[in-house]
């Protein structure tokens, strides 16, 4: 049912336009259950679209879901678009999800970074930042996931405008980011933040600017541990499981980091399928397991947070 | 639109922070014109790193000449990528 719904191929990569319209086409088939909304413009003034999924009235218990935050991880947007696909079609007919929607909703943002996105597929295959200027740089573009304000220009970020991991002139300057964070604090419900990235198997959490352990870490490991576990059991997958730190490196401004400091628990960053040996072009027919892997472990952390509400 | 001709991609293994202090030496080299996908960070994460053509045979040696295991992951990133938009475009409607 996934594979092949209407005229849209999960099992491919796509342009921004048709993942936009698969978005659209979502909401059209299940207007009772998923709603396309535009939370902003990027820098290159494109349309900011979420999904969400809801079966309630007014700000309930929520969980964000970002994916495509860096541009060239091309596997992160592919997930996205297929896991808006698995929710409609999992509600009345899948337990869990069914019970995380009847009292909690879901948003969904499979392309966090459309500039860059375009950018990746139309001129430069490994561009990561957004697309953004600043009078006087002559580099273009911020690191989306360094510009947070979460210990901003702090370790792990750089300071360079040509550096893939600059963090931006100030925290929040990426409108992309920016537009995220107002939604969230607006909404001022959210028990969950998930970004999904690409590539090297890894799941973690809080925190990347410090290697000091998050309050919540016994917990988050725990349920980190499990959600690798139910993704390996499809396809034996491995994860490597830990706090950004001393999982990858230390990186400061980061997005999890941001949604944990400002009270939302349940933060996790993913790093999907493969072990460097496609490095962002993971093959098209590695799509469905991809997402059908990272689906389970998803489960796991939604369920967790379905049942720890606070 | 950017090309890859003939750009490989090696994946090199570091066993100590000897060799990562190595490692760190390239990743400056700018001349080089590497793009390194995966950063040295710990002795027991793999390195990812594209390596263009004009720089294959030095950085080649400087891996060899300090002891740094590597393979190439990708032989030839172009025809990667040409693969990649020949299947999205047979995908297309």
């Amino acid at each position: 049912k996934e594979r092949n719904n209407g005229n849209f191929n999960y099992g491919a990569y796509h342009s921004l336009e048709e993942l936009y319209q698969e978005m659209d086409r979502i909401a059209s088939d299940y207007p009772n259950l998923a709603s396309r909304q535009e939370i902003g413009r990027s820098f290159e003034k494109r349309p900011l679209y979420v999904l969400k999924f809801s079966t309630g009235k007014g700000k309930r218990p929520a969980i964000w879901l970002n994916a495509g935050i860096h541009s060239r991880e091309w596997i992160s947007q592919a997930t996205g678009i297929w896991i808006a696909r698995k929710i409609v079609s999992d509600y009345g007919n899948e337990s869990s999800i069914t019970s995380i929607l009847d009292e909690m909703d879901i948003f969904l943002m499979p392309v966090a970074n459309p500039d860059g996105y375009v950018y990746s597929q139309t001129k430069n295959r490994f561009w990561r930042k957004t697309r953004s200027r600043v009078p006087g740089i002559q580099c273009v573009g911020v690191d989306p996931n360094r510009n947070w304000n979460a210990s901003f220009s702090g370790e792990g970020a750089s300071n360079d405008p040509c550096s893939e991991a600059y963090h931006g002139p100030k925290p929040h300057s990426e409108i992309e980011v920016k537009s995220v964070v107002d939604f969230i604090q607006n909404h001022g419900n959210f028990k969950s933040f998930i970004d999904i990235h690409s590539y090297s198997q890894l799941l973690m959490y809080p925190y990347g600017y410090t290697c000091k352990h998050p309050r919540d870490f016994a917990e988050l490991d725990q349920v980190a541990h499990r959600a690798a576990k139910a993704l390996a059991s499809l396809y034996g997958t491995s994860y490597r499981v830990g706090p950004i730190c001393s999982t990858i490196y230390m990186a400061s401004g980061s997005s999890i980091d941001w949604a944990y400091e400002n009270g939302i628990k349940y933060a996790f960053t993913f790093e999907l399928r493969d072990t460097g040996h496609y490095g962002f072009l993971l093959p098209a027919q590695q799509i469905l397991p991809t997402a059908e892997e990272t689906w389970l472990a998803l489960k796991v952390i939604m369920k967790h947070v379905h049942h720890h509400l606070y | 639109k950017e090309k890859f001709n003939g750009h490989q991609v090696f994946q090199i293994k570091v066993r100590d922070g000897e060799q990562m202090n190595k490692l760190n030496e390239l990743v400056n080299m700018e001349n080089f014109k590497l793009n390194f996908w995966k950063l040295p960070t710990t002795p027991k994460r793999s390195v990812d790193v594209v390596v263009p053509s004009s720089s294959l045979k030095l950085v080649k040696s400087f891996l060899e000449s300090h002891g740094l295991e590597y393979s190439i992951s990708i032989e030839d990133l172009q025809a990667l990528l040409d693969e990649e938009i020949k299947e999205m475009k047979h995908n297309r409607g």
